[in-house]
């Protein structure tokens, strides 16, 4: 899966997720990529985009609960998405990236690793695979 | 405030730390690239929207990620691809699921978004819809690496494997995602 989550010069939030699925998916299983608000979602609080186990991030409307748990509790990015990955999420289930309104970006995951990078306007930048890196 | 920002992600799982140096050099240099398009884009006062698509296009045709070319094999051994995009300025979105030969699915995500009155397009219909639109499409071999390949077939032994039959929950628990 991959993904990517703006926040352009105009204040504008999008996010945008692209899969080939699970190896060996039958039934025509579906996962939570192309599930607006569980793999994808954004607002004009935040752009999320998942990756990991989809059955569990769609359980959890994950990308939607982040947003969510920004706008009604006042919480940050970082707060949200670590509420979502710690406490609705089990560990080695998904990962995901996030922008706000503000553009602060957050990258989080409970799996040992996620391809993962980010850029701002004032030149912070990450390139970065695994957990501890 | 920032004026511009961008994150993106290639997948999650379990990623060996054992890589060979070589391997993650492609991995870091296809973020890299990914990143930069991103940039080009906002750095010029570009829409969060082109940038999006554009990441995730430059992502769909890197064979290293699981999206466009170098995605999965189905149970079936061919390649069945998702996607979808949501402009959080409007709360527009557009998905398509079970696309055989959209090169680039996030971008038919983005024509189903704002072109149509629908939000979700599914298998034989997304394709169908895909044949109304610009956009480029390809045999389904396309999507096909050897990498992809030798993962499917280790995966289809381990279920030949087996001699109970394999519940969903079962499946899907042994599987990977990302």
């Amino acid at each position: 899966t991959v993904g990517a989550v703006a926040l352009d010069s105009e204040g504008r939030l999008a996010a945008a997720t692209s899969t080939g699925g699970m190896t060996n998916k039958q039934f025509g299983r579906v996962g939570d990529v192309p599930i607006i608000g569980s793999g994808t979602f954004a607002n004009h609080v935040a752009a999320v985009s998942a990756t990991g186990w989809g059955e569990q991030i769609m359980r959890n409307v994950s990308a939607n609960t982040i947003a969510n748990h920004m706008e009604f509790t006042g919480s940050s990015l970082e707060e949200a998405m670590n509420f979502v990955v710690t406490e609705r999420l089990n560990p080695g289930d998904a990962g995901f990236i996030g922008v706000d309104s503000l553009g602060n970006i957050s990258m989080q995951m409970n799996t040992a690793g996620m391809f993962r990078a980010s850029l701002d306007a004032d030149g912070n930048r990450t390139v970065m695979i695994w957990q501890d890196e | 405030q920032k004026e511009w920002a961008i994150a993106l992600h290639g997948g999650a799982g379990t990623i060996s730390q054992d890589l060979p140096d070589s391997v993650k050099a492609r991995y870091y240099a296809g973020l890299e690239e990914a990143l930069r398009v991103g940039e080009l884009v906002l750095r010029d006062g570009g829409t969060a929207l082109d940038a999006v698509e554009n990441v995730v296009n430059t992502l769909e045709d890197n064979p290293l990620f699981n999206a466009g070319r170098g995605a999965v094999f189905t149970a079936e051994g061919r390649h069945e691809l998702d996607a979808a995009i949501m402009d959080g300025s409007t709360l527009a979105a557009g998905a398509v699921t079970g696309l055989t030969t959209v090169k680039n699915p996030v971008s038919l995500a983005r024509i189903v978004m704002q072109e149509s009155r629908h939000i979700f397009f599914s298998g034989v219909g997304a394709e169908e819809y895909a044949d109304q639109t610009s956009v480029e499409r390809v045999d389904n071999d396309y999507f096909h690496t050897q990498n992809r390949y030798e993962q499917w077939q280790r995966s289809q032994e381990q279920a030949s494997a087996e001699s109970t039959p394999m519940t969903m929950e079962k499946w899907i628990e042994d599987s990977k995602f990302g």
